[in-house]
């Protein structure tokens, strides 16, 4: 494994802790799309099925393990933790994310690696990995007042993807890895959709200003 | 094996 792979790792674990403390300490998912969070509980079980069929090593299972855990307990501490859900900002959180499934669903019918339920299931979780963001983003606009923590939950969650390009590059380069056109492209459009956030976070984050969003 | 490097990421 190389540096920027385990960078990207890391700093998608980070997020994830980042956004626990938040719930954790502050009672609080306030400016946290539950929108988004759903569609990663399912992008990561459709994505690690595999944790049941192949092992490739003890760190590959124990970091799917957590992901599934902590999106599943976000999830259910922003439906029904009794303190946090009053947190939640259901009239901002209006983007129909289920719009986004079928279309990812269908383009991973169409063009796979190979037309197996596994294969088809790991590419539509890249797919869906790669919109997944967007209802987050559209909270964050709306957002009068974005939260450090919110603001480095994604921050450090359009890191992650952005190391996964290096870990790319590095891997095709050094490894000899195979062309990966899947992966390769919806990590890039991943990554794409944060830059406006990150232009902004920078900004703010040189000037030592709160960071906010332009409508 | 392409399946084996793709899936070994997270």
């Amino acid at each position: 494994m190389n540096v920027f792979r385990l960078a990207g790792d890391m700093t998608h674990l980070l997020s994830i802790m980042v956004l626990l403390l938040k719930i954790h300490s502050m009672k609080s998912c306030a400016g946290i799309s539950l929108k988004t969070q759903e569609l990663y509980v399912l992008v990561f079980a459709t994505r690690y099925l595999d944790i049941f069929t192949t092992y490739f090593s003890f760190y590959n299972t124990v970091m799917k393990i957590v992901f599934l855990v902590t999106s599943f307990s976000i999830v259910w501490y922003m439906r029904h933790h009794k303190v946090v859900r009053q947190t939640y900002d259901r009239d901002q959180d209006t983007f129909r994310h289920h719009l986004l499934v079928i279309p990812c669903f269908l383009l991973a019918l169409l063009i796979n690696h190979r037309f197996t339920v596994r294969e088809v299931l790991w590419t539509f979780s890249l797919y869906l990995e790669a919109v997944a963001i967007l209802p987050q983003l559209v909270l964050l606009q709306r957002s009068r007042n974005i939260d450090n923590l919110t603001g480095n939950y994604v921050f450090f969650l359009g890191a992650y993807r952005g190391l996964y390009l290096f870990n790319w590059i590095y891997r095709y380069m050094a490894e000899k890895s195979q062309l990966r056109w899947i992966p390769w492209i919806s990590g890039l459009v991943q990554t794409a959709l944060y830059a406006d956030f990150f232009y902004y976070y920078i900004k703010s984050w040189k000037k030592r200003e709160k960071l906010q969003l332009p409508a | 094996n392409q399946e084996i490097q793709t899936h070994d990421e997270l």
